[in-house]
């Protein structure tokens, strides 16, 4: 073998036309191959449907929600005030939490719920001087650039970000709930009427609406924290921040601005991180869709493995605008923190009510204009604490 | 547990972080 490698000549001639035919066709069947299946309906919307391995199928059949619940009781179980300390520093060593920086003693957390959902001492989170800062303790799974209305959830596998936020038009039992303090007769039916998919949501999200009242003013601000004074001044630093008039003119164009591009980042928080999350920027959020779905694990092992994960999972899409035009922000729930949480939104309330009650990709909204008359919406500061994820 | 954040910004935003990078609150994400 050593002998016919060295001695046997190199001996080159062009291949016959039909080996290159061949091979052409060949690199087209491997190119089909590789295309993804995209189910539709009626109306052209592509229907989110459970795909991966036999391992997702078998996690796919399991009761879910069921086990979060399950999960979300046995750990809001009161604790023996001995036994907690050492509970929750065994609880930080396997899962690696700075109990440094906790804000009460170990004693004062009733529940292994009521220490997952813990604070975290003053100025133990320095906040960066750059537009857009970390929501959150955690890792960044993926990011990058939305190309053809598609977010990369890893690479090579897409989910569909209408499917993420929203279309109306797919489903039917789209309910419209109105901010805490409004009432309900007061809604004015163009405000809805009009909302006809992200499309045109993005249209709408970046416009203005007037047709606040006085009582709904009043009603907002009871609804926030603080005194009337408070809630001005938070307001106006918001704007101040956001460098945008009070009152933004309505946009017309239902792309997203010349010169401007939209951008996705996956942040992933494990077990033992910090659970609260907090404003990214200077924003304001105009509202929100809560999409009632399952409980996979979000894990990157799972990511990796269940197409369309963020898109089959409950999920609350807070939908805004800030200094350049649309900026949404979507907590994803998973089997062991099923509950998300919104401090401004006494209303929602997740991981209740059954999976089959909601029809995949169909979502409840609240608006939140009545939160503040000045910016239409619910203004938050850079790193401002939003709300967070409880167990089960 | 996850947030999906997704925004329009001028086509020179640029990301400060890398996939898999342990990040926290308050940190920098872009500019």
């Amino acid at each position: 073998l050593a002998n016919a490698w060295k001695q046997t000549p190199t001996t080159w001639y062009p291949l016959p036309i039909a080996v290159g035919a061949l091979l052409l066709i060949a690199i087209q069947y491997r190119k089909r191959l590789g295309q993804k299946e995209v189910y539709v309906d009626e109306e052209g919307h592509e229907v989110v449907k459970l795909k991966g391995p036999w391992t997702v199928h078998v996690m796919g059949a399991l009761p879910l929600r069921n086990v979060s619940r399950v999960w979300g009781y046995v750990n809001s179980l009161e604790l023996p005030v001995w036994a907690r300390p050492a509970g929750f520093k065994v609880y930080a060593w396997i899962f690696g939490c700075n109990l440094d920086e906790v804000e009460k003693d170990l004693k004062e957390y009733a529940s292994l719920g009521d220490f997952f959902y813990r604070k975290l001492k003053d100025g133990t989170r320095p906040v960066a001087d750059v537009i857009l800062v970390s929501p959150a303790d955690g890792t960044v799974l993926h990011f990058g650039t939305i190309k053809g209305g598609r977010v990369e959830q890893i690479k090579g596998s897409t989910y569909s970000l209408d499917a993420l936020l929203g279309i109306e038009t797919r489903g039917t039992s789209r309910k419209e709930v109105m901010f805490a303090t409004r009432d309900m007769a007061e809604a004015d039916d163009k405000h809805f009427a009009d909302i006809n998919g992200i499309e045109y949501s993005l249209q709408e999200l970046l416009g203005t609406r007037a047709h606040n009242t006085p009582s709904e003013r009043t009603d907002a601000s009871v609804s926030q924290e603080g005194s009337l004074k408070d809630v001005v001044a938070h307001d106006a630093s918001v704007a101040s921040e956001m460098g945008a008039r009070p009152t933004l003119e309505r946009r017309k164009s239902l792309a997203v601005a010349p010169g401007n591009a939209l951008y996705f980042c996956v942040i992933y928080l494990a077990p033992g991180d910090y659970h609260r999350f907090h404003s990214p920027t200077a924003w304001v959020v105009e509202k929100r869709r809560h999409f009632v779905g399952d409980l996979f694990s979000v894990s990157p092992w799972m990511a990796k493995r269940l197409e369309n994960l963020f898109v089959l999972n409950e999920r609350v899409a807070l939908l805004g605008r800030w200094k350049f035009g649309f900026f949404g922000m979507v907590p994803v729930g998973a089997t062991n923190v099923g509950s998300i949480k919104i401090n401004f939104d006494k209303d929602l309330r997740t991981n209740v009510g059954s999976r089959r009650d909601h029809p995949l990709g169909t979502y409840t909204e609240a608006v939140y204009s009545a939160a503040s008359p000045i910016l239409d919406g619910q203004p938050l500061l850079k790193a401002q604490e939003m709300g967070g994820f409880c167990l089960g | 547990s996850t947030v999906v954040l997704v925004f329009e910004a001028p086509q020179d935003f640029q990301f400060l972080v890398k996939d898999g990078q342990k990040v926290r609150v308050g940190q920098p994400l872009g500019d």
